[in-house]
């Protein structure tokens, strides 16, 4: 069990963003990480051509949270037919910024010496979540009543079963704070904060009862159109 | 937790949440 114990950042599993059948025999698949406060792209390329790809370079489309390449993506061989190499894009997030629907989507472009192929992709809104995070007592209590309550959004996480110290942990390995807790009736109250990449601050209680394995997620922020991909990071965190 | 006076305020925002 990894209970109290630091276990790192949840990452999602690799996915193919580019089947081999879509771009000419070149297969894509990847996720995005944030790993000791660095937001990186890994992808894995394969190539299912008959044919040797030299010559790789990706770009982003602008997205809602400026992520774009902070390095130039690093294939220094030519990779053969049936040859599979793993490669890190480092990000930064201060490239050109756009809505997108869903708000956590990227598109991304990727050539070769062969053409230009083009996927989306969707990243957990949980690798913008900042190690500054943490906001203070006073400041969480004020910006709490100041929020409307129209900008208040309620969750539910079923069938999750783990305590309070746990999930405090778990949390914050993820860069999401408890900075208060309270036992309310049998109900374990869990206040957090967390500050997206942005500047944007997401505030959260966490209620846990304990004859229940559902527990009641409410967040408050100022731009609440985060609240649902907040609300999925939880529960990724939480279920993985 | 940090007795920075606020634990008080914390209790009072977790029973109004429990008890509207």
């Amino acid at each position: 069990s990894n209970v109290g114990m630091p276990c790192g950042s949840y990452v999602e599993p690799k996915t193919v963003w580019l089947p081999a059948v879509k771009a000419k025999g070149l297969e894509i698949s990847g996720t995005v990480a944030r790993r000791m406060g660095t937001i990186q792209m890994e992808l894995t390329l394969s190539n299912k051509a008959m044919q040797v790809m030299t010559d790789f370079a990706i770009q982003f489309n602008r997205n809602s949270f400026g992520l774009a390449p902070a390095a130039a993506l690093q294939v220094h061989t030519p990779l053969s037919p049936n040859q599979t190499i793993d490669v890190v894009l480092p990000l930064s997030t201060v490239g050109p910024v756009m809505k997108m629907e869903p708000l956590n989507n990227l598109q991304v472009a990727v050539k070769n010496n062969i053409d230009v192929f083009y996927f989306s992709c969707i990243y957990p809104i949980s690798i913008l979540f900042v190690e500054e995070g943490r906001m203070e007592r006073q400041v969480f209590l004020a910006t709490w009543k100041d929020i409307p309550n129209e900008n208040e959004a309620q969750f539910h996480i079923k069938d999750c079963r783990l305590n309070s110290d746990a999930v405090s942990n778990k949390l914050q390995n993820n860069n999401i704070f408890s900075i208060a807790k309270r036992n309310v009736d049998g109900q374990e109250m869990l206040y957090q904060s967390m500050r997206l990449t942005n500047g944007i601050w997401v505030l959260a209680e966490l209620r846990m009862q304990a004859s229940s394995s559902s527990y009641m997620l409410s967040l408050k922020c100022r731009a609440p159109e985060v609240s649902q991909f907040v609300f999925q990071s939880y529960e990724a965190i939480l279920k993985n | 937790e940090i007795d920075d006076g606020l634990d008080e305020a914390f209790s009072r925002l977790a029973e109004s949440r429990s008890n509207p």
